[in-house]
């Protein structure tokens, strides 16, 4: 469907999903027990981590994020490879942009999630900067500069940007000071629409809303210098990291709590598989 | 109890909060993986052996071997040396253990050597799906497995006339 003008749809009887043909880039999501439909832009992008300026000699590393600045560069810049499969068990669209980056993004027929799948490192430094890769969601969402982390994957917590609850908060980085721990669900709400569009993670990362209706999530980083507080190395993380998380967008309500409770536990407890192999027919083994 | 202390003592080992924060230096990081991958290792051989005695156990036949469970720790990548026996014609049976308190109906996605295979549970064949990713294969299909229990699924791989995949049951496009 090359040069479509009809975006890719993947549908069940739960949410329908959108997306660009052109480059796979996941357009909107619609919940359709309600008919809402969340607009919506994911991309890639990056901080260069500080290695100290005039301000400060502290460098970004294990203990401490700091971006050189607050502008974050897009992390693909080529055309990706996209291929879409459809078939009775499940929909899925990969954008294939190199062998360090790839997105997968799957619907299945009884699931009542986007599932996304992402394939991200090793991060390339031999340009002689430090990266912090981060997946960034855009939506239609007004938020009010609030977003929603769990803790320990237990009690939700509420965030505002640039302040903290108990204790008047001086902006020091813009960026930075507003990511917050993520054990397992994050969330951002538009309580006049009664909408909610929230992120399941398999493991622990951070999240933050720099901006109404976003939600970052960092993937991943590779910096250069340590951040001298004690590990003595830089964070040089050499590896390949295959994440699954899922994006759930709903109403605000104790129903739609109480379906992704059980689905953030399903993903940190995935059935687990044991092989066998035998001559025995299906029918004699079972 | 052995086999399981020495993955409880590689957790013990990780619950240091440079552990968890990741503010290891990069050796102590190499250390903790590789505690985990030997208590990761000593775990399943005492799940393969639990796991065989049970299905002897439930066997018609008292005579019958126990079988020789094997795990696939590449299930997120696109190999896995699991079911390789498919592509020498052998049935897979794979078990799967739901280790929550509730009945779980999920999707599970299996690497296969092979693009044409069958799926079975105690009730027969069930839907089940293939997706071809540059030569290697996915087998997608539901499993049913009840609380903190177990369920097993038959992987087959089909051979003579019904060797051609339906055309409906998978189509990939080249878009960009």
């Amino acid at each position: 469907k090359e040069n479509t003008a009809n975006p890719i749809v993947f549908e069940n009887k739960y949410i329908s999903a959108q997306f660009n043909p052109n480059d796979g880039s996941l357009i909107s999501i619609t919940n359709v027990t309600s008919g809402a439909t969340l607009n919506i832009q994911q991309e890639y992008v990056w901080y260069q981590s500080s290695d100290g300026n005039y301000d400060s000699t502290q460098c970004s590393g294990a203990y401490i994020f700091r971006p050189n600045e607050d502008y974050a560069f897009k992390y693909n810049n080529i055309t990706p490879i996209v291929t879409v499969a459809q078939g009775p068990i499940s929909s899925s669209i990969r954008i294939f942009w190199s062998d360090i980056m790839v997105q997968t993004f799957r619907l299945y027929t009884e699931s009542e999630h986007l599932e996304v799948e992402e394939i991200i490192g090793p991060i390339d430094i031999s340009d002689n900067l430090g990266k912090e890769v981060v997946s960034r969601y855009t939506t239609d969402l007004s938020t009010d500069n609030t977003w929603y982390s769990d803790s320990n994957g237990m009690e939700m917590q509420k965030r505002i940007t640039n302040y903290r609850p108990s204790w008047n908060y001086t902006v020091v980085q813009p960026t930075s000071g507003n990511y917050v721990p993520v054990n397992a669900i994050t969330y951002i709400q538009d309580t006049s629409k009664n909408l909610q569009f929230t992120v399941l993670t398999d493991r622990s990362r951070s999240s933050a809303s720099l901006r109404s209706g976003q939600l970052d999530v960092m993937m991943h980083r590779r910096t250069l210098m340590d951040d001298g507080r004690g590990v003595g190395q830089p964070m040089n993380e050499s590896t390949q990291i295959i994440t699954t998380s899922k994006l759930i967008f709903h109403d605000i309500s104790e129903v739609a709590q109480s379906h992704y409770r059980p689905t953030a536990l399903g993903l940190a407890h995935p059935l687990y598989p044991m092989f066998t192999s035998t001559q025995q027919s299906s029918s004699q083994w079972n | 109890i052995q086999d399981i202390m020495v993955m409880r003592q590689a957790m013990g080992v990780a619950q240091h909060h440079d552990a968890v924060s990741g503010t290891e230096k990069q050796e102590v990081a190499d250390d903790y993986a590789e505690r985990l991958s030997i208590g990761n290792a000593a775990s399943l051989e005492t799940i393969n052996t639990v796991i065989g005695k049970l299905l002897t156990s439930s066997s018609k036949s008292k005579n019958a071997a126990t079988p020789n469970l094997s795990f696939c720790p590449l299930l997120n990548q696109s190999i896995c040396p699991a079911t390789n026996p498919l592509s020498e014609g052998s049935n897979v049976p794979v078990i799967f253990y739901n280790s929550l308190s509730w009945t779980r109906y999920e999707h599970v996605r299996v690497p296969i050597p092979v693009s044409n295979v069958s799926v079975s549970s105690t009730d027969g064949p069930i839907p089940s799906q293939v997706i071809n990713y540059n030569s290697s294969y996915i087998l997608e299909f539901y499993a049913l497995v009840s609380p903190l229990g177990y369920s097993t699924y038959v992987i087959s791989p089909v051979k003579g006339e019904e060797n051609e995949r339906p055309a409906e049951q998978v189509y990939e496009t080249i878009v960009t």
